[in-house]
């Protein structure tokens, strides 16, 4: 049990890897409409929001942005073209450098749908999903 | 290997259920509002339909409710009082009976963020969802 699982779980994550080309994602100065067009056009709860550079800042999602537009009486959509996304983003993305193990990114999975990855110099590189890590556990067992 | 986990992949899913009152939930009935309402409020992305006898009908999520709404040039926000529910759900949830084994949810919640669990009789015992299986599985790592 332990030698056999030791060597996977201390794997590198970079096979389950979703690259940066292949991420849906928004910049930082976009109006939140453009966001949740982006978020319904794709179909995805939540996706990543980075900087001109490219540089990971955040995360942005339906929820956020119906908490944000929803009033006392209705929801006020005229908000969606006042507010840019990092006026409302979580600024603080779950990040896993490359070089982490398997096992590191199970545990952060436990409280994140997504996962942001970055290299030793700080550059997005993609994203590593549930359904990854999931696929490759049933993977693991079926051996 | 085989033998330790032979044991836990066949074991009972029922100690990672989310019992039914705990769970968010609207009827088949109510307004498409309504449900917005609720799954802003919960923070939930989707969550399960029942009809008037607690049975199991659909699943329904801001993604589907925000699709219905999206016009050609605009939010029609208000859809959301003409639509119900059963309008727009998508009525074939994910349903895994509660005798089946782990290894059966963890094949499932690869494609569902959450399962909705039966009885024999076909009545709602509640969800089991992708964060309380990657928990389990970083549990079964950790021994
Ligand atoms: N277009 C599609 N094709 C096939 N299956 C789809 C799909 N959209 C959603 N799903 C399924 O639904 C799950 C939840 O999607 P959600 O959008 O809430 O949550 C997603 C989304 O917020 C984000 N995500 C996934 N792929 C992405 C991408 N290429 N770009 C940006 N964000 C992505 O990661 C979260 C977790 O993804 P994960 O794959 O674990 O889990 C996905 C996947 O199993
Ligand atoms: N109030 C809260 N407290 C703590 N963590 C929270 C949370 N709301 C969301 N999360 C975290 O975010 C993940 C995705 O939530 P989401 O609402 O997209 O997707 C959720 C939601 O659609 C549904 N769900 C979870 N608990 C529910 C409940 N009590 N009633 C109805 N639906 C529920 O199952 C999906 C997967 O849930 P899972 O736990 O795997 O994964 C959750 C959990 O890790």
């Amino acid at each position: 049990l332990q030698s056999s699982f030791h060597s996977i779980l201390k794997g590198n994550i970079i096979k389950c890897l979703i690259p940066v080309d292949e991420v849906a994602n928004v910049q930082t100065d976009n109006p939140l409409e453009h966001a949740l067009l982006v978020l319904v056009k794709t179909g995805y709860s939540a996706i990543p929001v980075l900087d001109q550079m490219y540089r990971l800042k955040g995360i942005i999602s339906k929820t956020i942005i119906l908490d944000n537009i929803l009033g006392l009486e209705r929801f006020e959509f005229e908000h969606l073209r006042s507010y840019k996304v990092a006026d409302v983003m979580n600024a603080n993305p779950p990040i896993l450098r490359i070089d982490h193990t398997f096992q590191d990114a199970l545990k952060m999975c436990i409280h994140h749908t997504f996962l942001c990855i970055e290299n030793h110099d700080g550059e997005f590189m993609g994203i590593l999903t549930r359904s990854s890590i999931l696929r490759y556990v049933n993977h693991l067992f079926a051996i």
